[in-house]
Formats: C-alpha cells, sequence, structure tokens
C-alpha cells in the first residue's frame, strides 16, 4: 500500500451526491445505495462513520458524476481509460471529493465485461479520500488498474493491503460488524407526549411467525408491516430490535383509523415513501406524512379494489400493483398508469398468488413475500430463482430454522408454470 | 521491445510520467533522462499493473497503459519518489 500523507483529523465524514449520472442505467437510488456501502466498507474497518447530509451543508466527501473537463485537473477522457478520481484528506474545499466519469457505463452486479461496476470503482476511491495512493499489492483494492466487479457490496471486505494502509492512518480496530452504510436511516423521532409509549407486557406480534402485510425497502433498509407494527432490518441485515415499533409512532400524521399497511415502497423518482390500506395511500417524506390520503385509482387500479403488493422495479424504473392474480403497471415519470393492463401475475413464473408485497433487495434482487416464504427473482428476472420459496425467518429475521420452528406453514400455491389450464378457483382458495 | 515505435515511446513516455513514474519534464532544469532510469519507471509500472517486469516497453506494457484505471498517479511525491512502506 502507499499513503498520501494526509489524513482527516476528525472520525465523522459528512457525504453528499451532487450530481447523479444522466445517462447511468442506474437510478439514483441505487447509486446512492452503492455509494453508501462503498462507504461503509471503510468504516467497518476503522471508527470512521460517515454521514449523508442534504445539499445545504458543505460536507467532506463531495460527489459528482461529471465528464471531461470539469474544474480540476483531471479531465475526463470519455468511456474507458480514465474512470474516476478521488483528492486527498485536507482542508483544501476539494479534499476528498470523488469524482465519476459520466461518459462510463456504471453498471452493479453485472457478470459480462461490459460496463464498469460503480460499487468497485467507489470503495477504490474512496480508499483515496482517506488518504490512502495506490497499491502495487496483488489482489488490493487500491490497484490503479480496473479489475471488475469485486462481488456483493453488503458481504464485500477490505483485503489485507488495504486494511493495512488504512489502519496506518486511522489506528487499528476489530472489524466493526455494525458499521452501516451512511445511509442516513430514518430514525424514530421523539416520542410525541400524547401517545403512552409502549410499555413492554404490551402485547407484540412474534416476527417469526410471518404474514406480514408489507414490505419495503426504504433507503436501504428493509421494514416489515404487519398490524400496526414494523419490524426494520439495517442495510447489513441485523434487526434494529426484536421488538417491533408502532406503526403511528413512527409515521407521523398516518391516521389512527389505519390500522393495517397492506403496501410499502419507496418512489425512487424522490425518495418519498408510499403506505397503502385498502382503497387509500399516504406519501411521505422523511417520516413526515405529505398532503391528505389519495384514491388507490390513481394507479390505475377499479374503484373499490385493494392492493396486495406494490414495488418498484428498477429494470425498467415501473411502478407494479399486485392483487390476486392480477397486476397493473404505472409509470412515475409520466404519472400515469401505463395502458394493456391489468395482465395476468403467472407472467411472474413462480410467483405465489395475491403476494402479502414485493420488494427489492440492496443487491437488486426482486422478493415476493407471502406467508412465512419469500420467492427470490434475480435482478432483471422474471422467472422465480429454482430454490424458490425459502422461510423468511432464518433469512431475514434471525429465527430458527423451519423444521424446528412449528409457526412456518408450508409454503402457498404459486403461479403454474406458464401453460394455460382450465383450474377453477373457488373464492376461499 | 525490439525498436518500438517512437509515436509509442512518446505516449508511453507521457504515461509513465502523468501517473508518477518519471519526474515531470522540465525545460529549465533539463535532467538527463537515463535510459535506464525509464528501464526504472517501466518495472515499478509493471510491478503495479501485475506484468512481468522486464523494464522493456513490451507489447503488453502498452496495451496495459491502455486499459481502464483511476485517474490518480501511482506513485506519489515530487521527483516521482515512491514514499512506500514495505512490510
Amino acid at each position: 500500500y502507499s499513503l498520501s500523507g494526509s489524513v482527516w483529523k476528525k472520525r465523522t465524514l459528512t457525504w453528499s451526491i451532487r450530481s447523479f449520472s444522466q445517462k447511468s442505467q442506474l437510478s439514483p437510488q441505487i447509486v446512492r445505495t452503492l455509494l453508501s456501502y462503498a462507504l461503509a466498507v471503510w468504516a467497518a474497518e476503522s471508527g470512521l462513520t460517515f454521514q449523508e447530509v442534504n445539499s445545504q451543508e458543505e460536507p467532506d466527501i463531495i460527489i459528482h458524476f461529471a465528464r471531461a473537463y470539469h474544474q480540476d485537473s483531471y479531465p475526463f477522457d470519455g468511456a474507458g481509460g480514465t474512470l474516476a478520481h478521488a483528492f486527498f484528506p485536507g482542508e483544501h474545499p476539494i479534499s476528498g471529493d470523488t469524482h465519476f466519469d459520466d461518459e462510463e457505463t456504471w453498471t452493479f452486479g453485472s457478470t459480462d465485461d461490459n460496463g464498469i461496476d460503480l460499487f468497485a470503482v467507489a470503495v477504490h476511491e474512496f480508499g483515496h479520500a482517506l488518504g490512502l495512493g495506490h497499491s502495487s499489492a496483488p489482489n488490493s483494492i487500491m490497484r490503479p488498474f480496473y479489475q471488475g466487479p469485486v462481488g456483493d457490496p453488503a458481504t464485500y471486505r477490505l483485503p489485507q493491503d488495504d486494511r493495512d494502509g488504512l489502519q496506518q492512518l486511522y489506528g487499528r480496530v476489530s472489524q466493526n460488524p455494525n458499521a452501516r452504510p451512511t445511509r442516513k436511516p430514518l430514525v424514530p423521532p421523539p416520542q410525541p407526549p400524547a401517545m403512552p409509549p409502549d410499555s413492554p407486557s404490551t402485547p407484540v406480534p412474534d416476527r417469526c411467525e410471518g404474514n406480514f402485510d408489507a414490505v419495503a425497502n426504504i433507503r436501504g433498509e428493509i421494514f416489515l408491516f404487519k398490524g400496526p407494527w414494523f419490524w426494520r432490518l439495517q442495510p447489513s441485515g441485523q434487526l434494529v430490535s426484536p421488538r417491533p415499533a408502532g406503526l403511528h409512532r413512527f409515521w407521523e400524521g398516518l391516521p389512527t383509523h389505519v390500522k393495517v399497511i397492506q403496501a410499502a415502497y419507496a418512489r425512487p423518482l424522490d425518495g418519498r415513501i408510499i403506505l397503502f390500506s385498502g382503497p387509500q395511500f399516504w406519501v411521505f417524506q422523511e417520516r413526515q406524512l405529505e398532503g391528505a390520503a389519495r384514491p388507490l385509482v390513481e394507479f390505475g387500479l377499479p374503484p373499490g379494489e385493494d392492493v396486495d403488493a406494490v414495488f418498484s422495479w428498477p429494470h425498467n424504473g415501473k411502478t407494479y400493483l399486485i392483487r390476486g392474480q392480477k397486476y397493473w403497471r404505472y409509470d412515475e415519470v409520466a404519472a400515469r398508469p401505463d395502458p394493456g393492463y391489468p395482465r395476468p401475475l403467472s407472467l411472474w413464473e413462480g410467483a405465489p398468488f395475491a403476494p402479502d408485497d414485493v420488494t427489492i433487495s440492496n443487491t437488486g434482487d426482486t422478493y415476493f413475500f407471502k406467508g412465512t416464504h419469500f420467492w427470490r427473482f434475480a435482478e432483471g428476472s422474471v422467472k422465480a430463482e429454482s430454490d424458490s420459496p425459502q422461510p423468511i425467518g432464518p433469512k431475514w429475521l434471525d429465527c430458527p430454522a423451519p423444521n424446528s420452528d412449528p409457526r412456518v406453514t408450508s409454503p402457498p400455491k404459486t403461479t403454474s408454470k406458464t401453460r394455460s389450464c382450465d383450474c377453477h378457483c373457488e373464492l376461499n382458495q | 521491445a525490439q525498436n518500438p515505435d517512437a509515436k509509442v515511446v512518446s505516449m508511453g513516455v507521457e504515461w509513465l510520467t502523468r501517473y508518477g513514474y518519471l519526474p515531470p519534464a522540465d525545460p529549465v532544469h533539463a535532467q538527463m533522462q537515463s535510459l535506464e532510469k525509464l528501464q526504472d519507471a517501466i518495472k515499478v509500472m509493471q510491478r503495479f499493473a501485475g506484468l512481468p517486469e522486464t523494464g522493456q516497453m513490451d507489447p503488453m506494457t502498452i496495451k496495459t497503459m491502455r486499459k481502464p484505471r483511476c485517474s490518480l498517479p501511482d506513485v506519489l511525491g515530487a521527483a516521482g519518489l515512491v514514499r512506500r512502506r514495505r512490510r
């Protein structure tokens, strides 16, 4: 490894993305999540923490996607060649800033050689932003030449050479497993005096029983809703608490008559969080309700219809709304339902009918949840992985394995393989 | 390499200078740039690239100079000195 000779004196560094890629297939939401994971990689091996701040404040690390000459001494050169750079720590305004060439094809999890893996390059560049130079060690992330993707952002760990260099700069610490990505998670508000706190004796549902009403990926954290409660999983997969939080305590302004959230998703365009219940939905910015309840028909569903599941698919940026064995599609950019819907859910081969909800993991896969099981669809695929369904508990909620857990029922029926059938389902099946 | 093309050598020297393997050219204190110094610079670059350290501007080395990479120099320090920590 090599050291730049400069280092941050503070241990909490702020960051902000000032400009996103204009042409990347990666949505701003995915870019933010990948960059927060890339920073978390360095936090995990040091005493550093990273906090994303909004644009008003002057952060330590300002991130830009830029092209050609962009007012610093490292003009980019179009696709290929130089990919990105970052400035070493210091007191100069540009210190720590990190620039990515917007003329590259930035990808995530791509298996072919097309494109440049954003997570891998971001980890490298943030190494510079912390004070590391290039390394000639064979497997170092700080090697100057692009070496391709480095695997799953949620489990990636720095190679030894880079850990050594980092600890020269910031001291030796044992790996901090809880270093969570810098995405500023939605933190609970100060308890409003009006509502009595949940006394520990208040009966709460058992997360290992599954049967969630809604599941949503909100800024890299997975929220699982059940009745007037919800659990949260941090991006690291850690449960914030085995005890669920109160729905109305957290989502400020949600009407008290709303007792169940039937579906939820985070809108990639503007980060708003949409909660659905009955024939209505509510829009939240952060945790605050924004405006009054809106009718579900705005998404193209027929009047009086409820919704089982809602998710935004990164593959095409469209929002999918599922009810029973049908689904509708909504174009967030045009702000109107797509024509030609509803369509049969069987187009999602292997998906369960009337799923409890659907969400996109931080690695870009699509997960259908129903009862105590989940079905995984690889990124961009509409065919369930062959090992689906799997029990939710052990994988997501730190619950005992199903064979020892009487609460786990057998997986429900799924959409048949795409073949015509004269099956006739009774109303109650 | 055997009598590499002048353009290739020129591009190579520019590349090596850009990424810190050679000190920036200085018309005032024009310093000799011995061939041996050039070969040493190429060897260090080959180490960073994980190539055989031949010190020659061979085809593989030239091809690597065109690969996608980070803009920052590999060798830090005014005169191309490498402040490296030997394990």
